[in-house]
């Protein structure tokens, strides 16, 4: 086990114990900038975690990160580690990170379907979904990306339990959408929601369950253009960018829509590396450089989120 | 633990509506027991799908007969399972 977030090792897959373990070390190394809160419990009863970044202030405005809500998309995960670490090594030392943390609040909940997470761990490596019990079902799980009140039950999800899209008995009928739905409810200032899956190499924002542009669609398509510009600098990594419903298809009852819908205008979910050499089963020595061009699309969009107050 | 030996990853290539709507069909043949990586969507975008080892042989001839174009993206799921599981162990220990 790593002594510390500096031994810690970044590239390479962890469990869900060892993400939790690292969580602890980071807020004990950074107690005035980092803290972990518990926004609820899973299905199976696991902790729910988010690390809070934040140098004072009361409710500033925020920015929300969630990686691994699709537990079989292993390098999301793993970014989401390596950017935790990487928040408190640049603050005070990049410029831009540290304007940011000096005016806004970042949330970065890197587990977001733990029970999924220990189910690829033990038993399936290629599950997606939550392991909530359908009545009526012997198939297991909703897909957390299709359980949230924006255009829910919709085209673009299906009604059977049996399906990876599998959209839920109700909208938010999953814990661990709940707790994400209930804490940006109570938070009230979240400013920029970025939701991390993997694979196909895209940056999208909303619309997924209708083809009516979303009314800030203009400048979500050019801060994406910018962010995905950001991301090739460093590799070349070539990112397509869109509304959810051109760029990929239609998906109803998804995590950004119903953020957007909230009024958080730069709701932006990311599909990492790769484009399909590999798919969900990325070798682990693709975590730090996939981690590294993201973290450089993160900024562009937390960077104007923070210059363009609304 | 769940065992992916002579499971393929197919990618395949719709070629225009009427073929999605083919592959999409294939979806929802449950005995399959397909695993859409990246499901159908408009012609041109890749659709990416797991197929367990029994099934592999009875969706490639559906493909075939229906024109569709298809490569194999992964040859068997297992043996990529077992890298990465190598690579985790090699690091813990």
């Amino acid at each position: 086990r790593a002594s510390s977030t500096d031994t810690f090792s970044y590239a390479t897959y962890h469990t869900l114990d060892e993400i939790y373990g690292f969580m602890d070390m980071l807020v004990a190394e950074h107690p005035q900038l980092v803290s972990k809160l518990q926004i609820g419990s899973t299905y199976e009863g696991r902790p729910i975690y988010v690390l809070k970044f934040s140098t004072g202030g009361n409710n500033r405005p925020a920015i929300w990160i969630d990686t691994g809500i699709h537990s079989r998309e292993w390098v999301t995960q793993a970014s989401g580690i390596w950017f935790a670490k990487k928040i408190t090594q640049d603050y005070g030392q990049d410029p831009a990170l540290t304007s940011i943390l000096d005016n806004m609040d970042i949330f970065l909940e890197i587990v977001t379907n733990p029970d999924g997470f220990a189910f690829t761990h033990t038993k399936n490596r290629l599950w997606r979904k939550t392991r909530s019990i359908t009545p009526g079902s012997s198939c297991i799980g909703v897909d957390p990306n299709r359980n949230w009140d924006a255009g829910f039950g919709k085209a673009g999800a299906s009604n059977n339990p049996c399906s990876e899209t599998y959209h839920g008995k109700f909208a938010n009928s999953e814990t661990e959408v709940k707790s994400i739905v209930d804490f940006v409810k109570s938070h009230g200032n979240i400013k920029a929601f970025i939701s991390i899956h993997s694979y196909s190499q895209l940056l999208l924002y909303p619309y997924g369950y209708t083809t009516e542009p979303a009314s800030d669609h203009n400048e979500l398509d050019q801060l994406a253009k910018s962010a995905v510009t950001a991301l090739a600098s460093l590799y070349g990594t070539k990112f397509k960018y869109g509304s959810i419903i051109k760029a990929i298809y239609r998906a109803s009852g998804g995590t950004i829509d119903w953020t957007y819908n909230q009024g958080i205008k730069y709701s932006y979910t990311f599909e990492l590396r790769d484009t399909g050499r590999y798919g969900f089963l990325l070798p682990a020595s693709q975590i730090i450089p996939t981690a590294q061009e993201t973290w450089l699309a993160l900024k562009t969009i937390m960077e104007y989120t923070m210059n363009h107050p609304y | 633990k769940e065992d992916f030996v002579g499971h393929q990853v197919l990618r395949i290539s719709a070629a225009d509506e009427a073929q999605v709507q083919k592959v999409t069909e294939l979806e929802y043949l449950e005995h399959l027991q397909l695993d859409f990586w990246r499901g159908p969507a408009q012609p041109g975008t890749p659709i990416d799908v797991r197929v367990p080892f029994s099934s592999v042989q009875a969706v490639k001839v559906f493909l075939e007969a229906h024109g569709i174009e298809y490569t194999i993206m992964i040859e068997d799921v297992q043996s990529l399972l077992d890298e990465e599981q190598e690579q985790i162990f090699a690091f813990q220990t």
